[in-house]
């Protein structure tokens, strides 16, 4: 799950995200 | 008065703000979990978690924010995040959350191992954000100015994260002058929980520790 990913894993991932509608 | 482009920001920051919450089974758990330390901990752990991937979407959504280089955005966020978590989390503790979660939010992290000498600093930032009776377009717009800090760590073009930052200060001057036209103070008092934001992030990084050792 997200929560142990570390903090600059956690925002990498949600900014390659798309910005889901 | 806010001209037509600051108007038009003020809108985009304020729609982002209030599109991007902690998910709603989120706020369920906060009042089902039953209460013990560990799950407090646990789920305080959670919230947080969460917490930054709305932070990083609302962010996307700040003009100009994502033209910035990517490195900068990433040291941006990596700075600001527990800032804009204890600002964000701040709004629990005056009216806007629902009958009742704020007392169960409040006895979680009271007992959830977090020692003492940073749950009373904590509170009392959040009794001194209740006190200014800030509307949400002053919430957004704090948020805002609190990731777009160009003195973070790593940032390589401070210049350009500045003149982000300032243009939502000066809106936010406006604001503060349309919202509370008898308080002349209250845009410095508003700046004021910045620095104030700045001491709870340095304990921060001790509660964690002492938070992992017990």
């Amino acid at each position: 799950p997200a929560s142990n990913l570390g903090l600059e894993d956690i925002i990498r991932k949600a900014l390659m995200g798309t910005v889901e509608e | 008065e806010l001209n037509q482009d600051q108007q038009a920001l003020l809108s985009y920051i304020l729609d982002a703000y209030n599109k991007h919450r902690i998910p709603p089974d989120m706020a369920k758990k906060l009042l089902q979990e039953q209460f013990s330390t560990e799950e407090n901990f646990l789920l305080l752990t959670e919230m947080a978690t969460s917490h930054v991937q709305v932070l990083v979407e609302f962010t996307k959504n700040i003009p100009g924010f994502q033209s910035l280089d990517h490195e900068d955005q990433i040291a941006l966020l990596k700075g600001s995040a527990v800032e804009a978590m204890f600002l964000r989390s701040a709004q629990a503790f005056t009216r806007k959350m629902p009958h009742g979660h704020t007392e169960v939010l409040e006895e979680r992290i009271r007992k959830s191992g977090i020692s003492e000498e940073f749950i009373v600093p904590m509170f009392n930032f959040y009794k001194s954000i209740g006190e200014l009776q800030m509307m949400q377009e002053e919430h957004a717009l704090l948020t805002a100015i609190t990731i777009l800090s160009p003195d973070r760590p790593y940032i390589r073009d401070q210049q350009a994260v500045e003149l982000l930052q300032e243009a939502m200060l000066e809106v936010l001057r406006k604001v503060c002058k349309l919202k509370h036209p008898q308080e002349p103070q209250h845009f410095a008092r508003l700046l004021g929980r910045l620095t104030e934001l700045r001491t709870l992030h340095h304990h921060h990084a001790e509660m964690l520790e002492s938070w992992r050792m017990s």
